[in-house]
């Protein structure tokens, strides 16, 4: 696949000793950075393909089944899950093991119900506060200020779970007159 | 209740210092996680006493670290799925530290930077743990994730060693894990990294890890450029995660196996992708 050889040009180039140990030079960082975001953007294709295929979804949602790479969740932001009121989180395990972890996802909202696309369970949530040092992170353009937080469990060796996130409204209570 | 986070294993709360304290419920095993600064050696490169900390080696200017003066604050949020103390040390240095209801681990997710260099003084940021095991100058850090390998502070096993550097000279790489044992009380404690960093055990029962630096001047080893790293006009910040793991050493096979399962699950972490998805009610999806 033509969108692989994005991630081959990056192995290659990575494997120098700068690459590796961070001796490199400003403007060769910078550089290092582009590669690696190009090759993570040119590969959104294939993912979506490959976890379309494992899980079913792309046949049962026809062409519109798209995954979003989240690169910033290492300071609490993702453009997608911050901007929907509704959407599947896709957990991928790269190990060769059953692991189970907790998730944490940035959001706006502050009361959230998820729900696992396999097994139909309601894991229990719980919204946490991103700090203030990260959201003021220079650089960071996000308006997430919470994270949900729960656990995956069991996901397979080399295999998915699907959770559907959505925003919990708030039911209007009426009160009755006395 | 909202002074500290426990669980049946740990107590963790903020001291009068600013200073993190772990508390071991049923072993008599604590630990007091604080965070510290060297100051980057300057010289002119003319010869190698005159050399400059920089990207190639670190080279403190002092014989010890400074303290942070604490300025800052902590807030607790405790719930059904994890507990978290939000720990500031200052405007750029900050920390999460968290425990989870099903994991035996503490995690701290640090925040450092942007590093000020107004003063124009290059910064080198660690975290230190220490705790009261005795270690007899020993610790352990692992070889790219291989065999865990033995390091004994101001010794070489293969020539007698004179430090004229007693700080980095004892210092080693850290890929995945540093380790304390007392071997008496046939304690462990060990700190799992997510990224390859520097190490050391200055101290018998402590360890610290180098998470940040920001210098002002080239190491005349070839970079030919200080690492003096900024984005957005402003210095670099960096976060990144440590595990605190540690207890009686028992059942070493099992204590084995669980610290490798940390170890691979915070280096090959899963990954977390988003799909959108056509949703009016959450009980319809099947």
């Amino acid at each position: 696949d033509e969108s692989l050889e994005y991630f081959r040009e990056a192995m290659g180039v990575m494997q120098h000793h700068d690459a590796v140990s961070g001796t490199e030079k400003q403007f060769v960082a910078n550089d290092y950075s582009r590669i690696l975001y190009e090759s993570m953007d040119h590969a959104g294709e294939i993912i979506s393909k490959a976890i379309g295929k494992w899980s079913g979804m792309e046949s049962s949602t026809a062409a519109s089944f798209k995954i979003f790479t989240c690169l910033q969740l290492n300071i609490s932001s993702c453009a997608f899950s911050e901007k929907s009121d509704t959407f599947m989180a896709v957990v991928y395990n790269p190990l060769s093991r059953p692991v189970s972890t907790y998730i944490r996802v940035p959001v706006q909202g502050n009361s959230y119900v998820v729900r696992s696309l396999i097994d139909g369970v309601y894991p229990t949530v719980q919204i946490v506060p991103i700090p203030e040092g990260v959201q003021k992170i220079p650089g960071r353009k996000s308006n997430a200020t919470n994270e949900v937080v729960f656990r995956a469990l069991d996901i397979p060796p080399f295999g998915i779970l699907a959770y559907a996130i959505a925003k919990k409204i708030q039911e209007n209570v009426v009160e009755q007159p006395q | 209740s909202a002074s500290f986070i426990s669980n049946q294993l740990y107590n963790i709360s903020v001291n009068t210092d600013g200073d993190l304290t772990v508390h071991w419920n049923k072993q008599n095993m604590n630990v007091v996680q604080s965070f510290h600064y060297y100051i980057g050696a300057e010289g002119n490169n003319k010869n190698f006493i005159n050399r400059s900390s920089g990207a190639y080696i670190f080279r403190p200017k002092e014989l010890s670290a400074r303290n942070f003066a604490y300025s800052g604050s902590y807030k607790i949020y405790k719930g059904p799925v994890v507990q978290e103390l939000h720990h500031t040390i200052n405007d750029w240095v900050s920390q999460v530290v968290r425990i989870y209801s099903e994991e035996q681990h503490i995690e701290f997710d640090w925040l450092v930077g942007p590093i000020p260099i107004k003063d124009k003084i290059g910064k080198e940021i660690v975290t230190r743990y220490s705790s009261n095991l005795q270690t007899d100058k020993t610790f352990y850090t692992d070889s790219n994730g291989r065999e865990m390998l033995k390091r004994v502070r101001n010794y070489r096993p293969t020539w007698n060693l004179e430090l004229m550097e007693p700080i980095s000279g004892n210092y080693y790489p850290v890929t995945s894990k540093i380790t304390l044992k007392d071997e008496k009380k046939q304690l462990k404690l060990n700190v799992l990294v997510d990224r390859a960093q520097g190490g050391s055990s200055l101290e018998d029962g402590d360890f610290e890890l180098m998470l940040h630096r920001r210098l002002l001047k080239d190491d005349a080893f070839g970079v030919n450029e200080a690492l003096n790293e900024t984005a957005f006009g402003e210095g670099l910040v960096v976060r990144g995660t440590h595990y605190l793991f540690g207890g009686k050493v028992k059942n070493m096979d099992t204590f084995v196996l669980k610290e490798k399962e940390l170890a691979l699950k915070l280096a090959l972490h899963p990954w977390i992708l988003g799909a959108s998805v056509n949703l009016t009610n959450i009980e319809n999806i099947s």
